[in-house]
């Protein structure tokens, strides 16, 4: 996958940061100190679509499957999205003052691509 | 970018000059509020004892967790002398609340605590839990619902009563509280007794529309109880029951 960079408009992975103390979420959120909240962006064009390891999605799955049975969906625009994600774990207060630990699935872009 | 008439639904974002714009700092706010299953993020009123965060995080790493994935801390509201109990140095009895014909008011409920073998029993902490729940008219009445909960230790038949515990509830939905209970229960374990029994007043509940679940055949998961945690008190052997 790629990293955006600002060079060219491809889709890629833009990181993105909140620092939990500055939006003022460090009273009820003990760890971590703050979130990637990465998202993908940029454009895909034809030749960037299902193009193995950088976008092994379940979409990609399906698309490939169409083509292989001749009934290859030309017109179907390829989309530049997560395809894989990581989880995150998080300790935190509850309403009731419970400490929660909690292990969040798919929390976190780590790659992106066509598909 | 495709057109609007044929993009998907998980096509990523359109490049923009600040993705840290308030909108989108919003956006992330409510993915991670809607992932943790909570629609507003807590409000913490007051600072939590550093004691009770180092109880809780030795608990975490030793694996003590349930199966929900909470620690348990014991009195963060504003009682925190036992934070330095291990949780295999004590065990936990539940009571449920039960009620009969020599309670005379409505509000009056009592629990047996059981202790199989007259053992001389340390109360580390006792809560009791009470469940409150929200008529439709009272979300209505605006978000903020603050009420006064009493409960009195009551001796049954003689009348008279004192007050063993008042707690300022402040409901946003229906749910569990719990109410401090430890000296009453050490006081009833020093006594030879068994029986605790009290009774629950909410002062501004009628008014808010909140209704205090007690002894209910018709609403048995809302039933009150009553967690108490206790060590023998000479040996400091484990009470192997619940």
């Amino acid at each position: 996958g790629l990293e955006c960079d600002g060079s060219n408009s491809l889709c890629c992975r833009q990181q993105f940061y909140i620092d939990f103390r500055l939006i003022g979420w460090n009273d009820w959120i003990i760890a971590p100190s703050g979130y990637f909240g990465n998202y993908c962006e940029g454009n895909c064009p034809a030749y960037m679509a299902g193009v193995p390891g950088s976008a092994s999605s379940f979409h990609t799955a399906v698309v490939n499957q169409y083509r292989m049975r001749g009934m290859s969906p030309g017109s179907m625009n390829s989309c530049c999205i997560p395809t894989k994600l990581s989880t995150m774990s998080m300790l935190y207060f509850d309403d009731e003052y419970n400490i929660v630990k909690r292990d969040v699935p798919n929390m976190i872009v780590e790659e992106c691509g066509c598909a | 970018t495709p057109s609007t008439s044929t993009s998907c639904a998980s096509c990523g974002l359109p490049k923009t000059d600040g993705p840290a714009d308030g909108d989108f700092l919003e956006a992330v706010k409510r993915h991670i509020l809607s992932r943790l299953q909570m629609r507003d993020r807590p409000n913490i009123t007051h600072p939590i004892p550093k004691a009770a965060m180092v109880t809780a995080l030795k608990k975490l790493h030793a694996g003590k967790l349930r199966e929900d994935g909470r620690v348990e801390i014991p009195n963060l509201d504003g009682h925190a002398a036992y934070m330095h109990e291990l949780e295999e140095e004590t065990s936990e009895i539940i009571s449920f609340a039960e009620t009969d014909d020599s309670l005379t008011s409505k509000t009056s409920l009592f629990f047996i605590i059981s202790n199989e073998g007259n053992q001389n029993l340390h109360v580390s902490q006792a809560n009791l839990w009470l469940y409150f729940k929200l008529l439709p008219s009272a979300l209505e009445k605006g978000s903020r619902r603050k009420v006064t909960v009493k409960v009195y230790s009551q001796e049954p038949g003689v009348g008279s009563k004192w007050n063993l515990v008042e707690k300022r509830v402040d409901l946003k939905r229906s749910g569990w509280h719990t109410f401090p209970l430890t000296d009453a229960v050490q006081m009833v374990f020093s006594q030879g007794d068994r029986r605790q029994n009290l009774d629950v007043r909410c002062e501004g509940c009628e008014k808010m529309g909140v209704v205090p679940i007690l002894v209910n055949s018709a609403d048995e998961s809302h039933r009150p109880f009553l967690v108490v945690q206790a060590r023998v008190a000479d040996n400091k052997h484990r009470i192997r029951k619940r």
